[in-house]
């Protein structure tokens, strides 16, 4: 019998984008990589900032980002102290 | 692609012809408007145009390969480096390797430099004051104590290894993987029952791969052999009810397991981490692991936080790559960055590969005149079997080190 710790991530697909993607017309290549940090460690956020800081921010409002970006959610892998969003293209 | 959240930070990390600067002053209003990070640029966080104050960014690509399919400010690392000197001022940008082959790009600003944030519209451009960032200090001393980002990024994948990451394969691949399955359940239920006339077989598994086969599993029951083989129905085929996943995701964990990937970071040295994978039709690969921090044994606190790695994959010839990126730290317990780079190189045996090394001098834990305990983890590095170093370049910023090596197939 599988028991999972509490520190197991947990998973959410996307469906709607993921059921169906064809990658058949789109470029891939080397990637782009961006690091935003706005406090160097977890437990050093600034004043006024949520106590979860981005994490706060639901999944919903990064679509935002991702449409300018031109990248949908696949799925999203989801931890204590860390979302990872895979992504289309 | 992906994208990791963390509290106090996000990376973003995009293929092909993504834009993704072009996302970068949206995402620094929603962390100022959604997460509460303080913003300069605005009276008010309901204005638009208010950005939150980064701490530091860092912005960093290989060459480019097919600049003229590339949008927006992408085309060129000149245009690229313009667009954050317009959001961001004192940022700094380097290119290391060679010039006239494989090279790579940083623009890095530091916790002490001055920030333009601008406007959302680019049309519409408001006075761009330079507003002080967020420099805070912490008790910390300013950095995370274990902060080491490791980068490969392979091309000309070797065209045998390349072919896991088509579509056709993969559905080969778990197609064998339900067979023997199917053959061993089989076996067991044989050895315990002695006859399997009139039975059903139901195997209960763990991992995402045998949760995804339990339903197709049940395809099995009663069949001969020579239907076992033929009988792998693809996900998209099967009802609503029965997807629990998609297929594309359950291929992705098929060929994570396959290819070797999840044994990368594996569950008997990081017992919970998870593979999120997704394998693209016709073909191409992109996976996310979460390496969380071990819950039930003794570690140092600086250990205790979530790492993570990434893999995406382009296997096409003509433009054949894979990129790995993990911040999961070396040594320790867990495995040597060296052991990490010949485990990711011989997945994909690459005709040319770069690694880079970027780690806070917090982590390393030694003064520049003092000799670094950890030089010969970083010595092991120089050789990789069965490619030749070609470079190894070192560049020492204010708190970060950052090596860069590039090998070619010998």
């Amino acid at each position: 019998t599988f028991s999972p710790s509490e520190g197991t991530p947990h998973l959410t697909i996307n469906h709607n984008v993921a059921a169906d993607l064809d990658s058949s017309s789109a470029f891939e290549g080397p990637e782009k990589l961006l690091e935003v940090w706005f406090a160097p460690t977890p437990d050093s956020l600034p004043a006024g900032a949520k106590p979860n800081g981005l994490k706060a921010v639901s999944s919903e409002t990064w679509v935002s980002v991702l449409d300018m970006v031109n990248c949908k959610i696949l799925s999203v892998l989801e931890a204590e102290n860390m979302d990872a969003y895979l992504l289309s293209e | 692609s992906s994208m990791f959240v963390f509290p106090h930070k996000l990376i973003l990390k995009t293929c092909g012809t993504t834009t993704l600067l072009l996302g970068l002053r949206r995402l620094l209003h929603i962390a100022a408007e959604h997460a509460g990070f303080p913003f300069h640029n605005a009276q008010s966080v309901d204005d638009i145009h208010a950005a939150a104050s980064p701490y530091r960014v860092f912005y960093s690509r290989k060459n480019f390969l097919f600049p003229d399919k590339q949008p927006g400010p992408h085309r060129s690392w000149k245009e690229e480096v313009k667009y954050l000197d317009d959001t961001f001022a004192g940022g700094s940008a380097y290119m290391v390797g060679k010039m006239n082959g494989d090279h790579w790009y940083l623009y890095i600003t530091s916790p002490d430099v001055t920030v333009t944030p601008r406007t959302l519209d680019e049309t519409s451009l408001p006075n761009s004051s330079k507003i002080p960032t967020n420099t805070a200090p912490t008790s910390k001393g300013g950095l995370g104590n274990n902060d080491e980002t490791l980068e490969i990024l392979m091309t000309d994948l070797d065209p045998e290894n390349a072919k896991q990451f088509y579509l056709e394969h993969a559905n080969a691949v778990a197609s064998d993987r339900l067979y023997l399955q199917a053959q061993e359940a089989r076996k067991m239920a044989i050895g315990n029952l002695g006859d399997l006339s009139g039975s059903t077989i139901t195997i209960k598994t763990t991992s995402t791969v045998e949760s995804f086969s339990d339903d197709a599993l049940d395809v099995f029951d009663n069949c001969s052999d020579s239907d076992l083989h033929s009988s792998y129905t693809p996900v998209s085929e099967q009802t609503d009810a029965e997807c629990m996943t998609t297929e594309g995701h359950a291929l992705g964990t098929v060929i994570s397991d396959a290819c070797g990937l999840s044994e990368v970071y594996p569950t008997s040295k990081y017992p919970d981490a998870r593979i999120d994978a997704y394998l693209f039709s016709p073909c191409g690969f992109s996976a996310n692991g979460i390496i969380p921090a071990p819950q039930n044994q003794e570690v140092a606190d600086s250990e205790k936080s979530t790492h993570y790695f990434t893999v995406h994959v382009t296997p096409e010839p003509v433009c054949s790559f894979a990129s790995f990126e993990t911040n999961v730290p070396g040594g320790q317990n867990g495995r040597e960055t060296s052991e990490i780079v010949e485990h990711v190189v011989g997945i994909f045996k690459p005709g040319r590969f770069s690694v880079t090394l970027f780690e806070a001098k917090a982590t390393h834990g030694y003064d520049d005149d003092e000799i670094p305990t950890s030089l010969a983890r970083k010595k092991r590095l120089e050789k990789i079997q069965g490619y030749r170093r070609i470079d190894r370049i070192v560049h020492d910023f204010d708190d970060y080190e950052l090596i860069f090596r590039f090998y070619e197939r010998e």
